[in-house]
């Protein structure tokens, strides 16, 4: 642990606190991808089924149930708390295009044959692009909300601050992974148009739009 | 699991 991958880690649970305060205060989610919340239970439950037979360590677990339970809940919140505020006619990404070539790529690029190991890198392509329905709703709807922008903010930067912890490691460690490195430097190329506008827009207090 | 994968990640 070092300190990059704990403060990415905490972004990543700042990012869900965030959306659900979201979802619960404006009693909606609107602006929220479901497709992509569901691409998130995907990657969760299937790059965390070593829950089920080996043990990292207390925080690692606690993490990983977390991630597994907010996420469910955030479809729980989308599909049956608040239902009516889910418009599906602009959440309109094929998520087969991703899910279908990220499964190729995970039977080429594995760590062994294992059904456990090509779920595992499976779940690491997977959460390279599972943010694409998202960005894509909003690139068609051309503004959001800025809580949603923060929430996609906190999202970027977990992966953004894997990337020093990488370096961080190979020197420490002389560890390398390559199919997390190569798929963290792809999610994190996804949020560089994103954070463009979040720097330039948002955080000088103007309302996130697009130029049309 | 490999040395080389990162599963100790989250």
């Amino acid at each position: 642990m070092n300190i990059f991958r704990f403060f990415g880690d905490i972004s990543h649970l700042a990012s869900i606190f965030i959306l659900i305060h979201k979802i619960h205060t404006s009693r909606s989610c609107r602006g929220i991808s479901f497709k992509t919340q569901v691409l998130y239970v995907a990657v969760f439950v299937t790059r965390y089924l070593d829950l089920l037979y080996s043990w990292v360590s207390l925080y690692n677990f606690v993490m990983k149930v977390f991630f597994i339970a907010s996420s469910c809940y955030i479809l729980y919140l989308m599909k049956v708390r608040f239902r009516p505020t889910n418009d599906p006619s602009i959440d309109t990404f094929r998520v087969e295009y991703l899910v279908g070539p990220c499964a190729v790529l995970a039977l080429i690029f594995n760590y062994g044959y294992a059904v456990t190991e090509v779920l595992w890198s499976f779940s690491i392509f997977l959460e390279s692009v599972a943010i694409l329905p998202q960005l894509f709703m909003l690139q068609r709807t051309g503004e959001a909300e800025t809580i949603t922008t923060h929430y996609l903010a906190a999202l970027g930067a977990y992966r953004t601050l894997y990337i020093p912890n990488w370096i961080y490691r190979y020197f420490s460690e002389g560890y390398v992974d390559p199919i997390a490195v190569t798929a963290g430097l792809v999610q994190t190329g996804l949020y560089l148009d994103f954070f463009y506008v979040y720097f330039t827009k948002v955080l000088q207090g103007q309302k996130f739009e697009l130029p049309a | 699991d490999s040395d080389f994968s990162a599963h100790d990640e989250l």
